[in-house]
């Protein structure tokens, strides 16, 4: 870092060892961060599907939400909310969003795991997987809230007066032979030419799947027109793995601390 | 000890107004006292600098400040001395061998909010408390 003295006159402490860092140092600092932030290694993130998907962007718009409480105490957070709405299209993080954030310690997002979709099942239902790594929470954190995220897109002609019952699974348990068995988290009923974010509240399943990483088999959803016919949620505008980056489905869990935690003595 | 007389001209002497010719005050310290005194300096610790832009995706580093400086008597003229650093003062004028001067220490500090990638590529939105110094004190 950089070191100057408070009136600006670029003055350098005399006690303040002011030079450039050798690379054993920079290291040993690197680590020293580190250990500030609690973190025992370096993360190192494969960035293959994009640094800027949506689980980025409304991870973003939560930090300059929190960044711009630090600055102005005294905005409202229905100013922020507002101005939220207003310069961004369509709103990643919402009111409840903002309610989440000021309780907690530590949010996280999670991108869906799922390699392929399962469109059409042996019994022709159409159905979408997703699947989220829980396992790496840091001890002592406890879900306080969580929700499944998904992009509704306006659709094609085809259902433009339809309205659609999406319904939200956890997954309990997979079989080899026949579907797997599941639990009816929510089921919502969606305009055709409804268009935005849809937040599912998973914040049980999460719990679950944070103290028993092997229940974790993941999320299916699976949509129907009025008439009860299955369609494949592409076609009720449901954006998927191949659709745009900013419209990826995802999760967000939002932590507090329950342990205080005690760095390790070196 | 002291007498209730001088006790009586210390309060005097702190509630009231001085002139040029009464005691020391603020412009009677010399410069080099002002800075070596307990304060606040600034220091950016630049996460950009350690190479993290890969995985910190906010902030780019953050203002940590550190506090340094004596704690020498008379400790009014620090930012905040709490009465224990005043009776430490005291007693290290009395044992200056054995009785070490007060600590300058950080008496306000404030919280950072940090964006980050994880291994797997999950971001991380962590409030860290207790990382910016906000002001200095004797201690």
């Amino acid at each position: 870092g950089s070191n100057y003295s408070l009136d600006g006159n670029n003055e350098v402490h005399p006690g303040f060892i002011h030079r450039r860092l050798r690379t054993h140092e920079k290291r040993e600092m690197q680590k020293e961060i580190l250990s500030i932030l609690g973190l025992p290694h370096r993360p190192r993130p494969h960035l293959s599907h994009g640094k800027y998907n949506s689980a980025p962007l409304f991870m973003l718009d939560l930090y300059n939400t929190i960044s711009s409480e630090e600055k102005s105490q005294v905005e409202g957070m229905l100013d922020r909310y507002q101005s939220m709405r207003t310069t961004q299209s369509p709103p990643l993080a919402t009111y409840q969003e903002t309610a989440f954030l000021n309780d907690a310690d530590m949010v996280m997002s999670f991108v869906n795991l799922v390699e392929y979709d399962r469109e059409l099942s042996p019994q022709r239902r159409h159905h979408k997987e997703f699947k989220f790594n829980l396992s790496q929470i840091p001890e002592g954190e406890a879900v306080t809230a969580a929700e499944f995220r998904l992009y509704k897109e306006c659709v094609s002609r085809a259902f433009r007066n339809d309205t659609f019952l999406l319904k939200v699974y956890q997954v309990v348990k997979e079989h080899p032979d026949r579907e797997a068995d599941l639990f009816l988290l929510e089921s919502r009923r969606l305009w055709a030419a409804e268009e935005g974010w849809l937040e599912f509240d998973i914040t049980a399943t999460s719990n679950l799947w944070v103290m028993s990483p092997v229940h974790n088999l993941g999320l299916q959803i699976s949509v129907e027109t009025s008439s009860g016919q299955s369609i494949s949620s592409k076609e009720a505008g449901l954006v998927g793995r191949d659709g745009a980056l900013e419209k990826q489905p995802f999760m967000v869990a939002f932590f507090k601390v329950s342990e205080v935690h005690i760095r390790s003595a070196r | 000890s002291t007498g209730g007389k001088r006790r009586q001209q210390n309060r005097n002497r702190s509630t009231q107004p001085q002139d040029g010719s009464r005691g020391p005050g603020p412009a009677d310290y010399n410069s080099s006292d002002q800075k070596t005194a307990c304060r606040r300096h600034e220091l950016y610790v630049s996460f950009r600098e350690l190479g993290w832009q890969d995985w910190i995706i906010a902030p780019e580093g953050y203002a940590a400040n550190y506090c340094d400086g004596e704690c020498s008597f008379p400790l009014n003229a620090h930012m905040n001395a709490t009465n224990h650093a005043i009776v430490q003062t005291l007693v290290h004028l009395m044992n200056p061998e054995n009785v070490p001067k007060p600590c300058c220490a950080p008496t306000k500090l404030h919280a950072i909010s940090v964006l980050y990638f994880d291994d797997n590529s999950n971001v991380i939105l962590k409030k860290y408390k207790n990382m910016v110094v906000r002001a200095c004190g004797c201690h």
